[in-house]
């Protein structure tokens, strides 16, 4: 009963942490189809122009964003060697990174809200691994509630 | 008996979730490689307009920060002082090289 | 300098997990303490 007890708190331990494991890759699934979108969408816009974007119009991964109200005053302190800056606020702002610009952009096929077309879905499956693709089918109904996928 | 049942199937059921768990860091490991390839290999590529980011935030002013890797961003928690205006800060240091940021959005 | 407290949230760019900016952004919006 003893030994039993000990496996039981062992197996809680180790379903949390798969729990946790499933999480990580669910968004790094996320990641790897936004940045392929992202990829395969620049390099039709690309050949449909046929050249590339004028440099001061575009933002290389990585970046993050810091968002703030129009009505927003920022003023902004720059080291010399622009190693150091130092922006103060007089309102609110919110920061995100460059993964949520994408989803935000619909890179992500919308899986990261579990809202999916069946023609998103189809391309989404085109960008991972087969192996991958449950994962993938399931995210598209909503965030992995089970904790692990048999399959 | 029945302690003796629930200690084999716990025998069993813990081994099938150690090789799940080897499974997820295994696929957790090849997407992290294929990331990799994918930001390296079509690295001119991996850009976004800045009609873009407007559209994802539209009416706000935005700040895009380009920084060297590792670039420590530090954000003092507010102080409520009576009869002072509210105030918000960022403070970026970079050791590693040059940060450029690109206001987007001012009309 | 005043409206600031000592303690701050730091966040590593390229390096510290998403979740972190969230942390920063809920206690912005969550206002002054």
């Amino acid at each position: 009963a003893q030994e039993c007890q000990n496996l039981e708190v062992e197996r809680q331990r180790r379903l949390e942490r798969i729990k946790q494991k499933q999480s990580q890759l669910q968004e790094l699934i996320l990641q790897q189809i936004a940045f392929k979108n992202l990829v395969q969408r620049n390099r039709q816009t690309e050949q449909q122009a046929n050249r590339p974007p004028p440099p001061n119009s575009i933002i290389h991964l990585p970046f993050i964003i810091v968002n703030t109200s129009k009505k927003t005053v920022i003023d902004c302190s720059i080291s010399n060697d622009k190693f150091e800056y130092l922006f103060n606020f007089d309102s609110m702002f919110e920061i995100h990174d460059d993964i949520e610009v994408l989803k935000r952009m619909g890179m992500a096929c919308g899986l990261e809200v579990g809202k999916c077309s069946p023609e998103d879905l189809k391309v989404a499956r085109s960008l991972v691994p087969k192996a991958l693709e449950p994962y993938v089918i399931e995210m598209a109904k909503g965030p992995i509630s089970n904790v692990y996928i048999t399959g | 008996h029945r302690a003796s049942n629930r200690l084999m199937e716990l025998k069993n059921e813990l081994e099938d979730l150690e090789q799940k768990e080897c499974m997820l860091d295994q696929q957790k490991f090849w997407v992290e490689q294929s990331i990799r390839n994918t930001t390296e290999d079509c690295s001119d590529l991996t850009y976004v307009n800045h009609e873009d980011i407007c559209n994802c935030f539209s009416g706000h002013n935005l700040l895009a920060v380009r920084a060297p890797s590792g670039t420590q961003l530090d954000v003092p928690i507010p102080k409520a002082v009576q009869n002072s205006p509210a105030k918000y800060q960022i403070h970026l240091k970079s050791v590693n090289g040059p940060i450029d940021v690109v206001l987007l959005n001012k009309l | 300098a005043g409206c600031l407290t000592p303690n701050s949230y730091t966040y590593r760019i390229n390096s510290s997990p998403s979740k972190e900016l969230s942390d920063i952004n809920r206690m912005i919006r969550q206002g002054s303490v």
